[in-house]
C-alpha cells in the first residue's frame, strides 16, 4: 500500500503570452490547494472529502475558469458544470447548467450522496440546490470584468474561444464538406466529425 | 476548468472536476466535465480528471480510459496517461492529472501547457505550466 497523493490542475491550453505576474499568480493559487488538500490528508480526511474541498477553493478564486471567473455563455451568462467520484464504489454525482450555486462540485456531491440520482441539470438541478439549501448568489457573482472582454474578442473573431490551437496543415481533410464559418477552439468546426 | 485527484491514506481514490466551459458557448452546451468517463472517473484502480477540448474529451472517454488500460493493458500510472493522451484524442487537444491506488500521481497533455500540481506522502511537490 503506498502513502497519500494528490494532483490539481487549472486548465489546459494557456497563452503562451501570459505575463509573468499571472504565472506567478496560477503558481501560487495551485500551491496553496496542494498545501490545503496535503494538511486535510495528513489529519486522515477521506480521498473524497479532499477533493471536494479543493476544487470548492478553486472555485471561489476567479482566477480558473470554474466557478467565480467562469467562461461566459454567447449571451454573456455563466452555465456551470461539476462532477465528482468516490472510487472506493464507484458512486458518481454531476451537475450542470448551473447559474446561481456557489461552489458546483458541492452540489454533484449532494447529488451523489442525497438523491437517487447521479445527474441533475438546469432547473431542476436548481431547485435541488434550494431543497438542499447550498449556497446560492445571483449570477454576476461569476462573471468578471476580464471575462467580459474575452467574450467581446471571441465574438469579434466569431469564434469559440478555449486555448492557443496553433492549426496543423492539412486538417481541413477530417473535415467533411465546405468550410463552416464556426469555429471551435480556432479550428471549423468541421474538424469534430458529427455526432 | 478546474479538478482535483487523491489516493487516501487507505488507498481510495476520487476525483472532482468543476467548469464554466468555453468562452463564447451556445447557451446549454454540456462539455466533458458533468460526464463520468470523460471527464471525471474513479474506480479501485485509479483517479482522473480531464481538461481541454471537450468534445474531444467525451469522443474519447479520455478519464475511463485510463483506467481501462490499466486494468486491462496492466499499463502503470504514467504509462497509461501518457498512452491515453497521445493514442485517444484524435485531432483534440487536452490534459488530464490522475492517482493510483497505490500512492503514484501523473499527469499528461498535448496542448502547449497545462495549469497543474501534484503531491505526493514521501516529500514530493511540483507545480508547473509549461512543458
Amino acid at each position: 500500500m503506498g502513502g497519500w497523493a494528490i494532483a490539481v490542475h487549472g486548465g489546459a491550453g494557456v497563452d503562451p503570452n501570459l505575463p509573468p505576474q499571472r504565472q506567478e499568480q496560477a503558481k501560487q493559487l495551485l500551491t496553496r490547494c496542494l498545501n490545503l488538500g496535503i494538511s486535510s490528508l495528513r489529519s486522515n480526511a477521506s480521498a473524497l472529502d479532499v477533493v471536494e474541498l479543493v476544487v470548492r477553493e478553486l472555485e471561489t478564486d476567479p482566477l480558473f475558469n470554474s466557478g467565480r471567473g467562469s467562461a461566459l455563455t454567447e449571451k454573456g451568462t455563466v452555465e456551470m458544470e461539476a462532477s465528482i467520484m468516490d472510487g472506493s464504489n464507484r458512486r458518481c454525482g454531476a451537475v450542470s447548467g448551473l447559474t446561481t450555486v456557489k461552489n458546483p462540485v458541492s452540489l454533484a456531491r449532494l447529488v451523489m450522496e442525497k438523491s437517487p440520482h447521479s445527474y441533475l441539470a438546469f432547473n431542476g438541478a436548481e431547485e435541488f440546490a434550494r431543497q438542499q439549501g447550498v449556497d446560492v448568489v445571483e449570477n454576476e457573482y461569476f462573471v468578471t470584468p476580464e471575462n467580459v472582454g474575452m467574450l467581446k474578442l471571441a465574438k469579434e473573431a466569431n469564434t469559440i474561444l478555449f486555448d492557443y490551437r496553433i492549426p496543423t496543415v492539412g486538417y481541413d481533410s477530417c473535415g467533411a464538406g465546405a468550410e463552416s464559418p464556426l469555429q471551435m477552439n480556432g479550428l471549423p468546426i468541421s474538424v469534430y466529425a458529427p455526432e | 476548468t478546474v479538478g482535483c485527484v487523491v489516493v487516501d491514506k487507505e488507498g481510495r481514490c476520487a476525483a472532482a472536476t468543476s467548469t464554466g466551459g468555453l468562452m463564447n458557448k451556445m447557451s446549454g452546451r454540456i462539455g466533458d466535465s458533468p460526464l463520468i468517463g470523460a471527464g471525471t472517473y474513479a474506480c479501485g484502480v485509479c483517479g482522473v480528471s480531464c481538461t481541454g477540448e471537450g468534445e474531444a474529451i467525451i469522443r474519447g472517454t479520455l478519464a475511463r480510459e485510463v483506467a481501462a488500460v490499466m486494468e486491462y493493458k496492466g499499463l502503470q500510472l504514467q504509462e497509461a496517461v501518457d498512452f491515453v493522451i497521445n493514442h485517444r484524442l484524435d485531432e483534440g487537444k487536452a490534459g488530464l492529472i490522475a492517482v493510483s491506488n497505490t500512492g503514484e500521481v501523473a499527469y499528461g497533455f498535448n496542448c502547449n501547457a497545462m495549469f497543474r500540481g501534484c503531491a505526493t506522502e514521501d516529500g514530493f511537490m511540483e507545480v508547473g505550466i509549461w512543458d
